[in-house]
């Protein structure tokens, strides 16, 4: 399962909202 | 049928169940509160589906990027990657992708869609894409109880999702970054591999049209 390197992978760049945000978000609401 | 890109036809169904597929390991593995996620029906079986608008665009556009790459092939597998507040991966779940060798000989089924007709009035293309569907239902319902065998993940944790290309991931770049506001990197070594990790087989889907 680990057979493949790091030079094989992309990611996207930003991060998915927080859970933090997430939860912030609900408590405006 | 030179208009229909069968590629683009097993990336639209990939990308649909993976997009089913995070919604509900982010609810599974309680990485966002259960408040955000609504009941629904896919696959005629009910999945857990995040309403929060920007993390579902998050999702959405993280799958539209990777379909071009799924179209040609070219993408080894899809890794939803949970990471703790360090952001250290604790845990992967792998999405194998690779296209059977059936796919050409299959082609024109799916082309003409209702020729030719069985005995019993089923075509052969509605119990093919019946199959698929009895595939992907299986997966969906074997990721939603998944957490009865899993540990318990950290508090705080995250996720992020990676892309392993069949070749160098650098070929690759032009063709992920469809998404002017939604750029890709290459993934650092220690974000790829997970120390001692333990695999557990989840569920393996093999029909003519794609293999995961």
């Amino acid at each position: 399962i680990n057979r493949t390197s790091g030079a094989h992978v992309l990611k996207p760049l930003m991060s998915p909202p927080s859970r933090e945000e997430i939860v912030a978000t609900l408590l405006d609401h | 049928r030179q208009d229909l890109n069968f590629g683009q036809v097993v990336a639209d169904v990939l990308c649909e169940f993976l997009e089913v597929a995070v919604h509900m390991i982010l609810y599974v593995r309680e990485v966002y509160p259960i408040g955000i996620f609504q009941k629904r029906k896919k696959y005629n079986v009910p999945v857990q589906m995040s309403c929060h608008p920007e993390l579902n665009q998050y999702i959405q556009d993280t799958l539209h990027c990777i379909k071009p790459l799924i179209e040609k092939n070219e993408v080894d597998r899809v890794v939803v990657m949970i990471l703790d507040k360090e952001h250290h991966p604790v845990e992967r779940f792998v999405f194998e992708i690779s296209q059977p060798p059936l796919l050409s000989v299959r082609l024109n089924v799916l082309v003409f869609p209702k020729l030719p007709f069985t005995l019993d009035g089923v075509s052969d293309s509605d119990s093919l894409l019946s199959h698929v569907e009895q595939l992907l239902r299986a997966s969906i319902l074997k990721i939603s109880v998944c957490d009865a065998i899993l540990e318990s993940n950290p508090p705080g944790c995250t996720f992020t999702v990676l892309v392993h290309t069949r070749d160098a991931a650098t070929r690759n770049m032009e063709k992920i970054q469809v998404i002017k506001d939604f750029p890709w990197i290459h993934a650092d070594e220690q974000e790829v591999n997970m120390r001692e990790p333990r695999l557990i087989p989840l569920k393996t889907m093999t029909s003519d049209i794609l293999k995961v």
